[in-house]
């Protein structure tokens, strides 16, 4: 990817966009949906927002336009150049044209207005062209684009969080720290081996995040695809090869484990008075770590697993509960061997054990799907 | 006469091709006849940024593959630049 000489960028996170006339092409509310999608691809990966306004100066002023058209950069009919747009700024900065002698069409039977439209408003953000042909921000059209199944490419992804970050872990306190998605480097796990087991899993803000060695996968169930970061770029004080992870949804809380410490994170920030003994929350020393641990938020407790046992704390009373360990194996049927990590999503608990994972149903008590640990991570 | 079609569609060619240089990769423009200078440094090395950028072949010359290429709808912003 590149960004534009002088690295322009909006140095705000809420911006407007104004559609100041139509093609006559498409049904008025066909274009509507157009921009709302177009906006929305990149919505997703950043803490950008938008919203739409009919009159005055909005920050994204989109037009659609013929020949010559104020801005000395006159279309040329139809075909070759679709349209154009300019860097964030004021004025005609951050604008966005398109060429009305073009067929725009909702398909690909003509010059597909979602697609140009998501490729200039790249630009109303910040990015310029780039040279990979898998990326929306390549400069030629490709009419072979699957609308069905379009997502950007990590390369736009990788962009446009160069200026703006990864979106908020949607926190109502504000962005996360502005952090680069790390492409994969030699020696960092590849997000589809088959053999790839996990450290620590946590749900943080209805995101979902993957810890392994010193990196983590964030998953948001609305990109497809899942960000890869450094464990050290948002939590600095955290250890890499974390034991176990938790969170606390009550509480807006992710508790993360290593060794016979634990640390409680809000968001970006580590709690003040952390690390703390595990031992108090009530483990008897002979417990040195633990492997997993997962909270119901229906039922509001959390199960530590610890080879083939397990404890469960009361996050209400702030208590372990009298009568455990117990074997993990008589109270979770199938789930036989020690677990790496656990999580539980959508009324389901997910062990995850070496390249394997185990979808258990805890009301019927009993193994529903055998996954491979990365399922999750569009592989 | 009769008109030499194909010396007109190289020429044609060759005013695509030093369009699309001079909006999307910075070759500077100049009343020399393009044609002319096509050989000459700066465009053949405008030619190779292209090709490297669009992912074909660099050959700094006007290929059927870049002929192709230069042809395709694109977008208006320049690819290197101002």
């Amino acid at each position: 990817f590149t960004t534009f000489p002088g690295l322009p960028k909006w140095r705000k996170t809420h911006l407007t966009y104004r559609i100041v006339n139509y093609t006559l092409d498409l049904p008025r509310e066909a274009v509507d949906s157009a921009f709302e999608k177009a906006l929305k691809a990149w919505e997703e990966v950043t803490p950008l927002t938008f919203s739409k306004i009919s009159e005055g100066e909005a920050d994204i002023m989109i037009f659609f336009a013929v020949r010559d058209h104020g801005d000395f950069i006159p279309f040329d009919g139809p075909g070759n150049v679709l349209g154009h747009a300019y860097a964030p700024g004021p004025g005609i900065n951050g604008d966005a044209h398109f060429d009305d002698d073009e067929q725009w069409t909702k398909d690909t039977s003509g010059t597909n207005l979602f697609l140009v439209a998501a490729h200039e408003l790249g630009h109303s953000l910040g990015l310029y062209h780039s040279a990979d042909p898998t990326a929306l921000m390549y400069p030629v059209y490709n009419p072979r684009t699957d609308l069905t199944r379009f997502h950007l490419a990590q390369d736009d992804v990788n962009g446009i969080q160069s200026l703006y970050g990864p979106p908020p872990m949607s926190s109502p306190d504000g962005p996360a720290a502005p952090t680069e998605s790390v492409p994969p480097e030699p020696g960092t796990p590849a997000t589809c081996d088959p053999a790839l087991s996990f450290d620590a899993i946590s749900s943080l803000r209805g995101e979902i995040l993957f810890f392994k060695d010193r990196h983590f996968w964030r998953k948001s169930l609305r990109t497809p695809e899942p960000g890869f970061y450094l464990i050290s770029s948002f939590w600095p004080s955290l250890p890499s090869g974390l034991d176990a992870a938790y969170e606390e949804t009550s509480k807006d809380i992710v508790f993360t484990f290593k060794g016979n410490q634990f640390w409680a994170i809000r968001g970006t920030e580590v709690q003040a008075g952390y690390p703390k003994g595990i031992h108090t929350l009530g483990f008897p020393p002979s417990v040195r770590k633990i492997d997993a641990a997962l909270f119901d938020k229906e039922k509001e407790k959390t199960y530590f697993f610890v080879e083939d046992k397990y404890w469960r704390f009361d996050e209400k009373i702030q208590s372990m509960e009298p009568d455990f360990p117990k074997k993990i194996a008589d109270d979770f049927p199938g789930v036989d061997s020690k677990v790496d990590a656990a999580f539980e999503a959508f009324g389901f608990y997910y062990f995850f054990s070496g390249s394997s994972q185990l979808e258990f149903d805890p009301n019927a008590k009993k193994v529903t799907h055998v996954l491979k640990t990365n399922s999750w991570l569009n592989c | 006469y009769p008109v030499d079609r194909a010396a007109e569609d190289k020429d044609s060619n060759m005013d695509l091709l030093q369009q699309y240089l001079e909006n999307y990769y910075d070759l500077a423009k100049d009343v020399t006849q393009f044609v002319r200078r096509r050989h000459s440094g700066p465009v053949v090395k405008k030619v190779r940024e292209m090709q490297k950028f669009l992912g074909l072949e660099v050959t700094g010359k006007l290929d059927p593959d870049t002929l192709a290429m230069i042809r395709k709808p694109r977008c208006g912003v320049p690819d290197v630049g101002q």
